[in-house]
């Protein structure tokens, strides 16, 4: 399964 | 959060300052690509769809507010301010802006995370502001001259990008999950497009002398 982590970035 | 990519945050929020400064103060807009503003705009207002679904930090949710906001009062004061309007170099900005942007949603189309609404619009803004400097590059290209507070928002523009590459440098080598090879990617073609405009912004500073960029 393919998790995308979160965008913390701006 | 790392000392670079704060850093370049900091950039990022100095460079609309001296925008909105020189606006304010000068009540002129000349200078400024309001096609990059445009775009900038858009930029955010698709990224941070993830405002209303995820939350990172009290301080990622502000910046995200301030990013929407700065940006689209620059554009409605650009467009709707009758002092403002008036030193628009309208003929001067005469990028063709829609192709960076229909460019930019094919390529979100066919390259992005997970094919759905959110992941979309966030590869889109994360394209579109690798290339939104463009009509700006080309307006002050084609005006020669560049006063002071034009030279220095492009300038801290160029330096939060390159802050955002050593803050992705630093990542990759403490976290053992950073991938986020779109942002990268796009990240070094965006930065790559400031190299000329640095260069002509250091001999002008080494010199002395007023940025001119050449025809």
């Amino acid at each position: 399964c393919f998790e995308v982590p979160p965008k913390d970035e701006l | 959060m790392n000392i670079f990519r704060f850093a370049g945050d900091m950039m990022h929020l100095t460079s609309i300052l001296v925008l909105l400064l020189k606006i304010y103060a000068t009540k002129s807009c000349s200078g400024i690509s309001l096609k990059t503003q445009e775009l900038y705009a858009l930029v955010f207002l698709a990224r941070y769809l993830d405002l209303f679904t995820d939350f990172i930090s009290v301080y990622n949710t502000i910046m995200k507010l301030v990013f929407i906001v700065s940006s689209t009062a620059i554009v409605w004061c650009m467009k709707r301010d009758r002092v403002v309007r008036r030193s628009y170099d309208k003929q001067l900005d005469t990028f063709r802006h829609y192709f960076l942007l229909a460019a930019s949603f094919a390529l979100a189309l066919l390259v992005n995370e997970k094919f759905t609404f959110q992941e979309i619009f966030w590869a889109f803004s994360i394209y579109l502001e690798a290339v939104a400097i463009l009509p700006q590059l080309v307006l002050l290209q084609r005006s020669g001259n560049v006063d002071n507070l034009t030279g220095q928002y492009v300038f801290f523009l160029g330096a939060y990008r390159a802050f955002y590459i050593l803050n992705w440098i630093y990542r990759y080598f403490t976290e053992t999950h950073f991938s986020r090879w779109i942002a990268c990617i796009s990240g070094l073609v965006q930065t790559a497009l400031y190299a000329d405009f640095f260069y002509y912004y250091y001999i002008s500073w080494k010199n002395n002398t007023k940025l001119k960029l050449p025809a």
